[in-house]
């Protein structure tokens, strides 16, 4: 039974891409066949494997326009067990091509069905926004993780984009969960931090991963290299804590 | 002659918002009428002078939708010579309201036209995409900023959102130009971010302003006041590199 993963995030730059690449290729290092799907026109994720997003024949975009090419999209990784459905900036083509389409929101969904099966977790990494590419990554999955920088813009968006969640599960009847909050880019040495954090805890409790993502510049400096950071520099605390996330989550795959 | 500048970047978490309130503030405190407009869902811009978007009886969406409108959204700041034109989740369903009007991308700017002359200075936030919002704000616009972390996907982005807006330009028959790329949360602790900040400096040379906006914990915390950061702690180092912005911005246009 393939489980798939939308992060989502409306605020930009929370991490959103950063933890796609890392749970992904964590995945697979336990030896999981694992998909990463770039559903963001700024191909980052893409580009974290080391791919260039103006080179590719075949992206996510032709799978929306035309289900049966998803499959086709389709390319390993340099890292075992992952591969990936990259993106480019055709996908901003996406909102105006598919508006006249009354269940554009499912396109992801009914292409992904044929294609799932050989894979055990498939991973979403969603652009800053809540538009067509948000939602059809949400309704093609299980469950959302939601990274959260502890700043004060990102807490305030919370929890509109938990409502977004919540309508899009009604409208569409999908039994979509929230897997988790995971607060990313802490930096421990502020007030800031510590004080949103909190905040965030005491409002959601058991929501929340007991991973914390640490702000590290090792995170930072891994997709000039074209690999994602557990990769690029194991020992440092931002792979430590992407691999320990990592853990949490297969763990509580388990207990359901 | 009223002079228009949209914070443009697809890349989210940039400082967009942050420079936008700042700049707009910077303006208004040397006393010129200045308006800052949120073209943001998030509305981030609207809650960092201290307006609680849920609460907005009239915002920007209103003009949008309905142009003579416009002028009743606007309203005044606690900050003198600052009125802004607020947003809220409502701008969501812009993209789709607008789809069918074939002159959709100069909406904002058509609006604007009987509302600049009060203003000396107009300012707008945009959301991190290239949506029909950002392109009425760059369409409405004189020209304008982008603002640049200095990691590796905000750099790799950079020649999509300039690429982007040339074809604007072209298509639209607009004089449209890049104002200045300004360095922002730089962290010149790591490697990382001064060879970022050197590569675009190469690149980009005369286009890039000489003022650097460091990382500085004051800047993260003065949205929760409702403030922007030159009123919450003007002595900060966030705060003087905004006011030295201001500075090297007004002194620029005198030399057109
Ligand atoms: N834990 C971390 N420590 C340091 N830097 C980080 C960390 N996580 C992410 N970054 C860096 O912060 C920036 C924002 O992260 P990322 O691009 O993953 O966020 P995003 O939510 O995907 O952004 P967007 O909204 O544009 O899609 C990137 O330059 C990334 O390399
Ligand atoms: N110079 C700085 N130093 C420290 N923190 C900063 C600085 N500039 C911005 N921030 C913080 O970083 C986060 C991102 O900044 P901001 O929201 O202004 O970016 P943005 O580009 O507008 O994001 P979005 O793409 O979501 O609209 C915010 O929490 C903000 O408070
Ligand atoms: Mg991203
Ligand atoms: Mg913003």
């Amino acid at each position: 039974m393939t489980r798939t993963i939308a992060i989502v995030n409306q605020k930009g730059g929370v991490g959103k891409t950063t933890t796609a690449v890392n749970l992904a290729a964590g995945i697979a290092l336990a030896e999981k066949p694992t998909l990463l799907i770039d559903m963001d026109p700024q191909a980052n994720a893409t580009m974290s494997v080391g791919l260039r997003p103006e080179e590719l024949e075949r992206t996510v975009y032709d799978g929306l326009i035309s289900p049966r090419d998803l499959a086709k999209a389709v390319q390993k990784t340099p890292i075992g067990h992952l591969s990936i459905l990259p993106a480019n900036a055709d996908l901003l083509a996406a909102e105006v091509k598919l508006v006249s389409d009354k269940k554009r929101a499912l396109r992801l969904r009914s292409a992904l069905e044929a294609l799932s099966p050989q894979f055990s977790h498939i991973i979403i990494d969603c652009p800053p926004s809540l538009g067509i590419l948000t939602v059809n990554a949400i309704c093609a999955s299980d469950s959302i993780i939601i990274p959260l920088q502890c700043e004060y813009y990102s807490l305030e968006g919370l929890s509109r984009t938990l409502d977004a969640i919540r309508v899009f599960r009604e409208t569409l009847g999908l039994h979509i969960k929230v897997e988790g909050l995971l607060l990313s880019m802490m930096d421990s040495r502020t007030k800031l931090s510590s004080e949103v954090a909190a905040e965030v805890r005491a409002h959601f409790a058991a929501k929340v991963f007991s991973t914390v993502i640490p702000r590290n510049v090792r995170v930072a400096e891994a997709p000039g290299h074209g690999k994602p950071v557990i990769l690029y520099d194991v020992g440092s605390r931002g792979s430590q804590a992407f691999l320990s996330l990592t853990e949490e989550f297969l763990t509580s795959e388990g207990k359901e």
